[in-house]
């Protein structure tokens, strides 16, 4: 049968920020071609496509239901791959080679992890699985 | 190829829209 995909409105407008990016305008529609982790989906409209940030596009069917995943309070090991100095008050400035627990995988590529005591955002992207099991 | 990601992290959403965080 044909393929369906899920359809997704901008509930923000978006300026790109490099090729192979679309434009967004607050109200337009967008098939899901492809949900990649780090919070960019790959989106077609009409005849175009082209990556979007996850942040600004909402289910067109049950806004609120975002298929998010629950949050891990026991966390997962993971390695920065990449430092990251925060640029919000909610986020994490870390430097490279950095093992930290992942507690929250949100769709928007923007993941809660904790070092010690500190709790925040960083960029999924920027983050490894380590492979090894936590100490408890 | 235009099926690579952008290099950069995602913009975090517009403040007044952001989701419920935990």
């Amino acid at each position: 049968g044909p393929i369906i995909l899920e359809t997704y409105r901008a509930i923000a407008d978006y300026g790109k920020s490099s090729k192979y990016e679309l434009n967004l305008k607050t109200g337009d529609l967008l098939e899901i071609v492809e949900k990649s982790p780090n919070g960019w989906w790959f989106c077609q409209r009409e005849s175009q496509r082209g990556w979007v940030p996850a942040s600004y596009l909402e289910p067109l069917e049950g806004p609120d239901e975002m298929e998010e995943p629950e949050p891990n309070y026991e966390g997962e090991l993971y390695i920065t791959t990449k430092g990251y100095t925060a640029a919000e008050d909610d986020e994490l400035t870390l430097g490279p080679g950095e093992t930290i627990e992942v507690i929250h995988k949100l769709l928007d590529g923007w993941w809660v992890v904790r070092k010690g005591e500190q709790t925040g955002h960083y960029p999924s992207m920027y983050l490894r699985k380590t492979g090894e099991k936590r100490e408890v | 190829s235009i099926k690579e990601p952008p290099q950069n992290p995602p913009p975090r959403p517009p403040a007044e829209l952001r989701r419920k965080r935990p």
